[in-house]
């Protein structure tokens, strides 16, 4: 690390996680069929409340039933990541989506609650990749480049340019992830870029909901004062300085920046940024979907859609 | 606190339509929880739509060889967006480790001038800051003159990157791990049953396995540059058995179908 004068060893790996969903209404034994929030014997608008053994929450969690990460499987997940993988990656992409679902009508999600629980993953990420030997909380042996999910925000899905209470709320969250220089800018845009292998590679955090056609404060991106207009002129002169400075990028965020997901003009301009950057840029890692696969997007066509239409 | 009073609802197809704000909440639901729906339909789409499209492309190479276009212009027209499976059980839980290429980093580090950051992004401060316009009509459909948000192209002579040719930093393998749930509880409520304590059983039973990796059949390459992944895709446009294996892995070896 030329920036601090220290020798490092790297491993050529990393890893991308994401959609950790916490849940701690989740209770083993509880009713999958009411969302594992409450014991099967009452009675309840969800069930029947009858005593079947498949509608038990397991301790670990049930693959496709609807119900949300129990703590336990937060907690088991990391202690297998720092018994098997800590000290063999280099650093670590964790795209968001920290807190259960909005899906129960009796535990209606809170803004504070939401910040509180990302504040407790946090927490974890934090004690599972510092140097414990250090006194500086900022000194990670595994860098952390964590992103802003949908159901981070609240209300759910709406997130507007900042500053506002919840970026500076996000950055105070994350402020041991994201380089100090960058408060005023995350303040503006909720993203950042960290030097995860000092002046060779990097990683952005990309503030997806910016782009989002979910998040009802996203018109298009044409309009200057269009939440996902600003980030594009963040992520423009970050790009150029990553290529002047000889460096090359992954881009990380929550919602994939597909047609299905993004305003037209926002996906059109997003892929040709990728498109006329292909010199530096790695690959883009996302989460949102819970799917394990690869979108091909044509940035080339995206360039010619976006010089047709204006 | 009125179930019938109407408010507009978006639908999938984009469109506006009037609902009670009763059916409104009950969509949100629906849309919001974690349990899948419709996911086979969807991957069947992108094959259809995406995969299939990226065969054709590729296919057409003998046809515009007037043009002296080669399978490395189509490959550069493309980024890969990679979407990963998640913790939260959806399906089962996931994560994925990526390994790159960093032969030669040392002496290129050691050579490199370091150059704090502070500067550049105290001017990037004013420019965000002051761009933001004012009485600039914000529901413009247009692009603005002068638009900062479209790229500039890249120049010429710089040479294509480590997603295109294998070099420092390129990416050239994975390994997907999953936790295969049904597995590990039926396990760990054994081991609880035979009188273990739960935290202990707990301990012993929980782990992540190997779910597949990158040079597992199916891919076959020994790197994972841009033209590997559009050539897997023309694969999994044309071969049934290959779409079967491959969204397996999409639904994380749970077993899902759609409904």
């Amino acid at each position: 690390d030329p920036y601090l004068g220290r020798n490092r060893t790297l491993y050529g790996r990393f890893l991308h996680i994401t959609d950790i969903h916490p849940d701690r209404h989740y209770g083993e034994n509880n009713s999958i069929s009411r969302l594992c929030h409450y014991p099967p014997a009452q009675s309840s608008i969800f069930g029947s409340g009858d005593n079947d053994v498949d509608d038990l929450a397991p301790r670990f969690g049930k693959a496709m039933a609807g119900c949300d990460s129990p703590m336990d499987l937060i907690d088991y997940t990391l202690k297998w990541v720092r018994e098997n993988l800590r000290d063999k990656i280099d650093f670590v992409i964790w795209t968001g989506d920290n807190i259960r679902h909005d899906n129960d009508r009796s535990i209606p999600r809170t803004e504070s609650r939401i910040f509180e629980m990302n504040e407790i993953v946090s927490g974890k990420f934090h004690d599972l990749f510092s140097k414990h030997d250090s006194d500086d909380p900022r000194n990670l042996d595994v860098a952390v480049i964590p992103s802003l999910g949908n159901n981070d925000v609240f209300p759910h899905n709406l997130f507007s340019l900042g500053p506002t209470l919840q970026t500076r709320e996000l950055y105070k969250i994350w402020d041991d992830f994201i380089p100090q220089e960058q408060q005023r800018t995350f303040d503006r845009v909720a993203s950042f870029v960290k030097e995860v292998i000092p002046g060779k590679l990097a990683v952005i955090s990309i503030n997806t909901l910016y782009l989002f056609k979910s998040n009802p404060l996203v018109d298009n991106c044409n309009g200057r004062k269009q939440p996902g207009y600003q980030l594009l002129i963040w992520l423009g002169y970050v790009l150029q300085e990553i290529r002047e400075r000889g460096m090359k990028v992954w881009i990380s965020g929550h919602v994939p920046p597909i047609q299905k997901n993004m305003d037209d003009s926002c996906y059109n301009k997003f892929s040709a940024w990728t498109y006329e950057y292909r010199d530096i840029i790695i690959g883009g890692v996302y989460g949102h979907m819970n799917l394990d696969h690869f979108i091909p997007v044509d940035g080339k066509k995206s360039k010619k859609r976006i010089e047709k239409y204006s | 606190t009125d179930a019938d009073i109407p408010v507009l609802l978006k639908t999938e197809e984009g469109h506006n339509t009037e609902v009670s704000a009763f059916e409104k909440l009950l969509n949100d639901i629906h849309l919001e929880g974690a349990q899948p729906v419709n996911k086979e339909a969807y991957m069947d789409d992108v094959r259809e739509t995406i995969y299939n499209k990226v065969r054709k492309k590729l296919g057409s190479i003998d046809d515009i060889t007037a043009k002296r276009k080669t399978k490395d212009d189509i490959y550069e027209r493309y980024s890969i967006v990679h979407i990963a499976g998640s913790v939260v059980p959806t399906f089962n839980p996931s994560f994925r480790v990526w390994e790159y290429n960093i032969t030669d980093l040392v002496d290129d580090v050691k050579a490199r001038e370091i150059r704090p950051w502070n500067e550049f992004f105290r001017s990037l401060e004013t420019e965000l800051f002051e761009d933001s316009g004012n009485g600039v009509d914000i529901f413009s459909l247009d692009r603005n003159k002068n638009d900062k948000t479209t790229p500039p192209k890249k120049p010429k002579d710089l040479p294509l990157g480590p997603a295109y040719i294998p070099q420092l930093f390129t990416p050239t393998s994975f390994v997907q791990y999953y936790a295969d749930l049904e597995s590990i509880n039926e396990h760990y409520l054994k081991e609880v049953s035979d009188g273990v304590a739960p935290d202990e059983a707990a301990d012993s039973v929980f782990h992540y396995d190997v779910e597949y990796t990158s040079v597992d059949e199916g891919f076959d390459s020994k790197s994972l540059l841009v033209g590997d992944y559009l050539e897997f895709a023309a694969k999994l446009s044309k071969k049934e058995k290959l779409w079967g294996a491959y969204k397996k892995r999409a639904f994380i070896s749970s077993g899902y179908k759609d409904e």
